[in-house]
């Protein structure tokens, strides 16, 4: 069992270090770590992260925005290891600039062609990278429904 | 395996009969905040087998049913089905599609069908053991989630990577 | 001294559903409850929010943003009561639809009259609704500096 | 009382002397994830007597003087000051300009100075007794406190009526 899971875990920090390469730079350092190696199969996880040349001492220095792609980055290292037949992405694009919001939708667009991504959003940008979209509203007051969305026709409309 | 479509009733803030497909690989969710787009996958979660009623943002199970506004009764019962298209024979059953339902009444009693046919939740969770898709799924993500991984709340990260290994 | 904080709480409280008003709709309704009335100075304080005709059965049903915006209805309560010189915001805004954006500028507008406000944003929406705003860049890795930022010039540069 | 303006020198990512004016009635601060936005919020905090390493997003104090990158050696001292304009003679002080400087060196040792005459932290809080502002104030405000307000984390919402009660 140990065995197991340390191939896991070697596979899967090999893809946390290409997400995050791609979700930040190229030549930027991340590392998970097993706080007690002898004890694989109860030991914490440790998580280093040094985005563009930056040497924060522990995570909790990076800024939200930087947290959350890092914990993205991890999520997906995770999901190529094993991909699950659909992704469900509940707004997690809120705290991330527009720059950071382009490598998203990029990362989802690649990952796409092998599990269905189900994206909840407010960001324009991460609305114009999906094909299809369903506009939920609350026509009469307190109740949902859907009406198809096209993101390029509203846009038109709006200008 | 491939989802195909989601139907919801008396869930939530879907008071009435709702279907959403979901035949693309990358489908968007919008709407103004409050309009219900997380009860969406809520509802999701829920028809997989969730069984912790915080993780569905409720403080008890029967406050998923659609509890009325001033304008209508509240509902008896909430009903989710999630329909899928059994490429690759993912799923163990002959079936091409399959549909699986939970229904939950208001004096507290649940249904689960899949195809219709009456089963247990069990059968539901055995269904999907393997496939990565589970109520408690890495494939199911939301800022909160985040912001455990980030501070490895109960050993969050940990159970993540048991998931998948 | 329970006199005293009983003054400050019915005012807080009235303060908050005029602020909830006006943040959703002129008719919802909204309340602060001590959970121990007989026990103010010590109580639990509960908050209880129904936009628009729903009937959550408590604040944990309500969607994320609209969380946000009665957490920011009862902050802003509190200093309407004592209202501080200056008051710094860091991407509270980062749930919200494009609509309560401008419900959220609006407000803020409306309290700068008084304070001065400091306003940290990704959202274009607010943006367009400060009067003057500083770019933070990283032109030499890891190192902050600050530029001067116009958003109509660089909307305007943009397109 | 009028904030004019802040200048941050060794502070987290602010290696450079900087200087940030603040003399409209409302201030935008925009750029990129990363690039030192919060780090603005947390020297107003840090230089109006913030304490709680943990409120700074640090692991101990001496964290937050810039800590050198590939190309540039660390620094020896975090210095931040803020002036005000002590319009309506808020501050119980005749000047009618009030700058407040903190400092910390990489050593352990710290400085607090009013224009510039060595004074203790004391003094400092002493000097925004009773007008809302302080590191803990309800002024300033951020996602995780939205939260905490909800989920009335360690009786939060009841400590911050206490403050402007
Ligand atoms: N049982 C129920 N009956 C009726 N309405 C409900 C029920 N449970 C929750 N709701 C309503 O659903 C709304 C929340 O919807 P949801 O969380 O899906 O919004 P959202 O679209 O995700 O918004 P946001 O963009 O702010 O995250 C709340 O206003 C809540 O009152
Ligand atoms: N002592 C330090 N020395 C150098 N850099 C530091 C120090 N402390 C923090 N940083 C860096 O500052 C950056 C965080 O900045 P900050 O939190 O202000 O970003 P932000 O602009 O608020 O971003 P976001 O939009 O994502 O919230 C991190 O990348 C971190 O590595
Ligand atoms: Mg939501
Ligand atoms: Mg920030």
């Amino acid at each position: 069992a140990t065995e197991k899971f340390m191939e896991a875990f070697d596979q899967i920090r090999e893809n946390f270090v290409e997400v995050f390469r791609t979700l930040f730079t190229p030549d930027d350092q991340c590392d998970l770590i097993l706080q007690d190696p002898n004890d694989p199969l109860e030991s914490r996880i440790d998580i280093t992260a040094k985005p563009k040349g930056k040497r924060p001492q522990s995570i909790d220095q990076l800024s939200g925005g930087e947290k959350s792609l890092t914990a993205l980055a991890l999520i997906f290292a995770l999901y190529l290891l094993k991909p699950a037949p659909f992704c469900v992405l509940d707004e997690v694009d809120a705290p991330l600039d527009d720059n950071n919001l382009g490598k998203y939708s990029d990362l989802i667009k690649r990952f796409s062609e092998q599990s269905q991504f189900i994206i909840v959003t407010h960001r324009k940008v991460t609305m114009a990278a999906v094909e299809v979209a369903y506009g939920i509203t609350m026509q009469q007051r307190g109740i949902s429904m859907v009406v198809p969305f096209n993101f390029s026709e509203w846009e038109a409309a709006k200008n | 395996m491939r989802l195909q479509s989601i139907e919801l009733k008396g869930f939530k803030s879907f008071a009435e009969r709702t279907v959403i497909h979901f035949n693309q690989n990358m489908t968007g969710i919008i709407g103004p905040n409050g309009c219900g787009k997380s009860n969406i996958v809520d509802a999701i979660r829920w028809v997989l087998g969730e069984q912790k009623s915080s993780s569905l943002r409720l403080k008890k199970m029967d406050n998923l049913i659609f509890n009325g506004t001033q304008k209508r009764k509240p509902a008896g019962r909430a009903e989710v089905s999630l329909t899928f298209e059994n490429t690759k024979n993912l799923l163990p059953t002959e079936f091409t599609t399959v549909v699986v339902t939970r229904i939950l009444y208001r004096e507290g009693s649940s249904e689960y069908r899949i195809n219709n046919v009456p089963c247990r939740l069990k059968d539901i969770s055995n269904l999907f053991l393997d496939t990565g898709i589970g109520s408690d799924s890495y494939a199911i993500i939301e800022l909160s989630m985040i912001g455990d991984i980030l501070k490895d709340k109960e050993h969050s990260r940990r159970r993540l990577f048991e998931q998948a290994a």
